[in-house]
């Protein structure tokens, strides 16, 4: 496989800890696969929902904003219901 | 705000809670103080009273604990997820859990136990998250909070009152006629003809009345006076106060209460404070004081206790010889003890219970006596 280039690799980072982010608080059902296809509407409804919550532009894209949101300290219960 | 699906919540008003194990990073009264605080944030805006338990099972279990720890959220290291609580119920529902891969301080060096320690009660209470960034219920944690100002925003209040309605008798006039001396589960009616206060001070122009948990705030360009819990404001500051003044000089009042005093400006209380009242000159016989009042003409703060009082000089910043003396003899007229002292248009006022003593230091004569609570339009 090629090797992946830093772009490549951050990109995955980040959807990783999306992935991880929104299946911890956000209700998301662990399943790697939806996550890979970064159109999946699903995901992207996701996204919006908790830019939504925490009072960031609904762009339903990992944008920096996002991002940096999804790496501060926060309370450890989800933000929404199981 | 919101609450938990399903909306669980205590059907009861006293809780227990008990703290299960220390963190290594703070001292174990620095964590005591903590918790207590934050359960008091939450005790001032509903009927809501907390007892704490010291073994067995209460219905708040408070533990600090690392990654997997016996639920089924385990914590992430240092960051992210800096706790949890489960909403109220039976066994682990109610609990908190403090992830002690985080640096749990006491001021905003690092992780303020706190701040974190109210929501999370929020959440044992049956608050959920708030999408309100203003909120205390917020889930991200904002380090930038101001601490000594930290009060409930008004989402916070509308949440949990949703769930255990206000603090009991909570309209200011009460619909059945208090005690002359409210408990201290009811609120004080302004008008109430047998109405005392527990000190009085002006602020930057206006006039606070403080009783018991409460303050009436009097400004100029609002002639009902304001009513709020003295927690609203000054969070860390106790409530059934025993004396307060300004030092305008100094742009400070000084609160006491005890044998202990503090120091506010605005509504932030000073680093340093509280400190003993014997810092001031006071012989160690006196355990507290009734009143004080600062002359800013002369820049002298008189301090009274039962029938006596003593005067302490702002520019020296000493108390000075020759006190204490005693009231009757350079205040004739007023009767001990004394609750509060305010100082306006040239006039000492002395409030004793329901009267108000207008003292003409000039004269040295009491000109008027007045209802105490003549000052908030009764």
């Amino acid at each position: 496989a090629y090797p992946l280039s830093g772009a490549a690799k951050e990109e995955d980072s980040n959807r990783d800890l999306a992935q991880q982010y929104l299946e911890k608080y956000y209700n998301l059902e662990k399943d790697v696969k939806q996550f890979r296809r970064k159109d999946s509407n699903l995901i992207v409804k996701k996204i919006q929902g908790m830019q939504k919550f925490l009072g960031l532009e609904v762009t339903g894209k990992l944008d920096t904003d996002t991002l940096e949101v999804m790496r501060k300290p926060r309370c450890g219960v989800p933000d929404v219901g199981h | 705000f919101s609450s938990f699906p399903g909306m669980p919540k205590w059907r009861k008003t006293h809780l227990t809670y008990r703290i299960v194990n220390y963190t290594p990073d703070l001292p174990r009264d620095a964590v005591d103080s903590a918790i207590e605080k934050a359960l008091k944030v939450w005790e001032e805006v509903t009927p809501l009273t907390f007892s704490r338990l010291y073994e067995g099972e209460a219905d708040i279990m408070i533990s600090f604990a690392v990654k997997e720890h016996g639920d089924f959220y385990s914590f992430d290291g240092p960051g992210q997820s800096l706790a949890h609580a489960y909403p109220p119920g039976p066994g682990l529902y109610g609990d908190i859990h403090f992830d002690d891969d985080e640096k749990w301080t006491e001021d905003a060096s690092g992780t303020n136990l706190f701040l974190v320690a109210a929501h999370e009660l929020g959440h044992s209470l049956g608050l959920f998250h708030s999408a309100n960034t203003e909120a205390l219920m917020y889930p991200l944690y904002n380090s930038f909070t101001e601490l000594a100002q930290f009060r409930l925003s008004q989402d916070d209040v509308n949440g949990i009152q949703s769930l255990y309605g206000p603090p009991p008798a909570s309209t200011e006039e009460p619909l059945v006629p208090t005690k002359s001396v409210p408990s201290g589960s009811e609120v004080p009616a302004k008008c109430d003809p047998a109405s005392s206060f527990d000190a009085i001070s002006t602020l930057r122009g206006e006039y606070l009345f403080f009783k018991d948990r409460y303050f009436w705030r009097r400004s100029h360009w609002n002639p009902e006076p304001e009513f709020h819990l003295i927690s609203a404001f000054w969070p860390s500051l106790p409530s059934y106060l025993d004396a307060a003044y300004e030092v305008n000089s100094r742009d400070t009042v000084f609160i006491f209460k005890g044998n202990e005093f503090w120091a506010i400006r605005g509504n932030e209380v000073q680093a340093g404070y509280p400190r003993g009242i014997h810092t001031l000159g006071f012989p160690s016989t006196i355990r507290k004081i009734d009143a004080a009042v600062s002359d800013k003409e002369k820049k002298k703060t008189y301090f009274f206790a039962e029938d006596k009082y003593w005067r302490f000089d702002e520019n020296s910043q000493s108390m000075e010889q020759g006190f204490p003396r005693l009231i009757a003899d350079d205040f004739p007229g007023v009767e001990p003890k004394v609750d509060a002292v305010l100082q306006a248009f040239g006039f000492f006022y002395f409030f004793s219970g329901s009267s108000q003593f207008e003292f003409d230091p000039n004269a040295r004569m009491v000109t008027h006596i007045l209802k105490s609570n003549s000052w908030l339009h009764c």
